[in-house]
């Protein structure tokens, strides 16, 4: 463990708290995507199948708890508590276009063709475009509340650490874990026109974040 | 012999 993945874990969890404390405080889920959460809650549904076969440590398990049960709190939320808040009919982004290369991609390239591997490769590319749906939706309305553009900032914040995290380990145990890097950096890509977006309009105080 | 990669990252 070093500092970036440590960093990079904590912003990941405090993104997620944002979501769903807002959604629950604000008793809505307006501007929120709700594919994208069911997208989330699948990768680490199938990311953290080890869960009970593969002790790493209490932080390791722990922290996997807690990112599923608060995934599926927020999709709960969303599509049972406060369906009728959702917006579904701006909230239209084919998921089908995102799940068949991805499901296409970890059959071909994985570091081995088992089930828990196939699965774990399929959460590493899926989460990096899990987040498409909810820039499309903003795209669409063509505004954000400034407590939804902070979960995306710390979002794309944690991919962003995990990568200081991998050139860290590449250097001090030549650890390389060549598909959640690749992944990983497109990942950040899709997130760089956010966070343009982000620090020239929501840190200069403004309430919304307005698409130009 | 591996059997599996272990992940040992989130």
């Amino acid at each position: 463990m070093n500092v970036f993945r440590l960093a990079g874990d904590v912003s990941h969890l405090v993104a997620i708290i944002i979501l769903l404390v807002k959604i629950w405080r604000s008793k809505s889920c307006a501007g929120i995507s709700g594919k994208s959460q069911v997208l989330f809650a699948l990768v680490f549904t199938t990311r953290y199948l080890d869960l009970f076969t593969v002790f790493i440590s209490a932080y390791n398990t722990i922290m996997k708890v807690v990112f599923l049960a608060m995934s599926y709190a927020t999709v709960y939320l969303i599509y049972m508590r406060f369906r009728n808040m959702y917006d579904s009919e701006n909230d239209t982004f084919r998921v089908e276009f995102l799940l068949v290369p991805v499901i296409g991609l970890s059959f071909l390239e994985n570091y081995a063709f088992t089930p828990l591997e196939i699965l774990w490769t399929f959460s590493i590319f899926l989460e990096a475009v899990a987040i498409m749906p909810q820039l499309f939706m903003i795209t669409k309305t063509g505004e954000a509340e400034s407590i939804t553009t902070h979960y995306l900032f710390f979002l794309g914040l944690y991919r962003a650490l995990y990568i200081a995290n991998w050139v860290w380990r590449y250097h001090t145990e030549e650890f390389f874990d060549q598909i959640a890097v690749v992944s990983g950096v497109v990942q950040t890509i899709f997130y760089c026109d956010f966070f343009y977006l982000y620090v020239t309009r929501v840190l200069r105080g403004k309430a919304k974040m307005i698409l130009p | 012999w591996q059997s599996r990669t272990l992940h040992d990252e989130l």
